[in-house]
């Protein structure tokens, strides 16, 4: 039996928009430590690693550790039909192959449940190892999400490097090419407003901007994204969800032939 | 020119 009743509804909502373009199917894993998902894009260069850890529920019954493999878009269908200040609860019985949405509006005058069918679907687990990384970005999340919009509109990959002074993008097309710094800038009056770059040594690593434009739908769960690089790894660009756990997003790197 | 990498050349199955 699972029973998952999370007040703020629409952190569910969020979760679901960051990912659907990402992610066709998915499982959604659910154990004592909470709600997760860990999936690639059909093509394996890029990851999405959600976690909603129990303690961020209201209400949290998982008695055993269940799999729930589920189209995204029919999630997201669903999802969309409860309203932003809904209570959403998630229940499904032990064996069975549908999970039930309930939506609770505020003052407990509408309830409504969706019972949708799950899936079966071979899911491939990463092992990602804990590392150290040369370095992190962290900015404003509407700031990251415009850089990559208006980098996408003049080439199609983005250089992303990193010195103590700030972090540059860079891109090029067939009309010019364009270079945006980030300056850090610790000093502003919200901390959320800050850039801050924390530095072992100076990295540059190139991206295909379609994937980080697609990472940018996690914007609404969070005020800031954190970039980390190493030149040896997949980039890591972290959405946390307050008090609740995070969205990570992994993409490979493209390497200069 | 260059090329994209994939996640298995970083990260096992696990």
């Amino acid at each position: 039996m699972l029973e998952l009743r999370l007040v703020q509804g629409s952190l569910l909502k969020k979760v679901l928009e960051a990912i659907k373009e990402l992610v066709t199917d998915a499982n959604f894993d659910c154990s004592a430590t909470g709600f997760s998902l860990q999936a690639m894009d059909s093509s394996h260069v890029a990851l999405v690693a959600l976690l909603l850890r129990s303690e961020g529920f209201e209400h949290y019954r998982c008695d055993r550790n269940l799999s729930m493999g589920m189209n995204l878009g029919n999630v997201s269908k669903m999802l969309r039909c409860a309203g932003s200040d809904d209570i959403i609860t998630i229940k499904a019985d032990d064996g069975s192959d549908t999970v039930t949405f309930m939506f609770e509006s505020p003052n407990q005058d509408k309830i409504a449940d969706f019972e949708m069918k799950l899936m079966d679907i071979d899911s491939e687990h990463l092992g990602i190892p804990d590392a150290e990384y040369q370095a992190i970005v962290r900015m404003p999340s509407g700031e990251f999400a415009r850089i990559c919009k208006d980098l996408s509109s003049i080439g199609d990959t983005v250089i992303i490097s990193v010195t103590k002074e700030g972090v540059k993008f860079s891109t090029a097309g067939d009309i010019g090419t364009a270079n945006i710094v980030c300056r850090q800038n610790k000093t502003v009056d919200k901390p959320e407003e800050a850039t801050v770059i924390e530095m072992q040594e100076p990295v540059s690593l190139t991206f295909a901007l379609r994937y980080l434009n697609s990472f940018t739908k996690a914007t609404p769960l969070s005020e800031t994204v954190s970039i980390s690089l190493s030149s040896d790894l997949p980039v890591v660009v972290e959405y946390k969800i307050a008090d609740m756990g995070y969205v990570r997003y992994y993409l490979a790197p493209k390497i200069e032939e | 020119l260059s090329r994209q990498t994939g996640l298995y050349s970083f990260f096992l199955l696990a």
